[in-house]
């Protein structure tokens, strides 16, 4: 999926 | 934020409190594995490198600094102290940890979500998060009898990302949010390398015995 994934977990 | 995930960095923060709790309390770190300390030490620093580029929260940005933070704190703390470090059981921690950061720069190199510099130490730190307490659990073994305090390290410290586990399931239905697989892989392999230890862990505590890992 294009949406850019982040890391928002730590 | 959901009740796994929660959990599970409340847990991974207690593992930490009761790991600076020993070292502090009895000024000692027998029966703690530096190699250990220092892979998580490096899984936090190439982790968090958008600490200071992309914010979440302030409790998001908050851990990452305590856990960088407490890493470095608990590695000088046995390197540096002139107490602490006395009680450093070196010729136990022998294991070549080196090979374990090389196998997972290597493994990143591989397989990324995309080669990017950031995704790249990202995925570095997941690969070794996982296999970073090998040291540690080869040091439990070899020193036989393990003090409550690092037997409770240990426990909490694998605990949490069962609980990470749980949380990628539940955002997986709720949010659709699916996990990466490089993240839930890992994360099973890494609570799997804990299993041993946990059913030791458990009859030392049933029985109410000193915990003992076979040699």
């Amino acid at each position: 999926d294009p949406e850019v994934k982040v890391h928002d977990e730590l | 934020m959901n009740i796994f995930r929660f959990s599970g960095d409340m847990t991974h923060l207690i593992s930490i409190l009761v790991l600076l709790l020993k070292i502090y309390a009895t000024k000692s770190c027998s029966g703690i594995s530096l190699k250990t300390q220092e892979l998580y030490a490096l899984v936090f620093l190439t982790r968090y490198l958008n600490l200071f580029t992309e914010f979440f929260s302030v409790y998001n940005t908050v851990m990452k600094l305590v856990f960088i933070g407490s890493s470095l704190v608990i590695v000088w703390y046995m390197r540096m102290h002139r107490v602490v470090k006395l009680s450093y059981d070196k010729e136990l921690d022998t294991f070549r940890h080196y090979f374990l950061v090389v196998a997972s720069f290597v493994l990143a190199l591989l397989v990324h979500e995309k080669f990017t510099f950031q995704e790249i130490f990202w995925a570095f730190s997941i690969y070794l998060e996982a296999i970073a307490i090998l040291p540690q659990l080869v040091l439990l073994q070899r020193s036989g009898n393990v003090d409550n305090l690092t037997g409770q390290y240990v426990f909490f410290l694998g605990s949490y990302r069962a609980f990470y586990i749980l949380n990628w399931i539940y955002r997986y239905f709720t949010e659709n949010h699916f996990a990466r697989l490089i993240s839930c892989i890992s994360g099973l392999v890494q609570t799997a390398l804990y299993a041993d230890f946990f059913y030791y862990y458990f009859i030392s505590w049933k029985n109410n015995k000193k915990l003992q890992l076979p040699a």
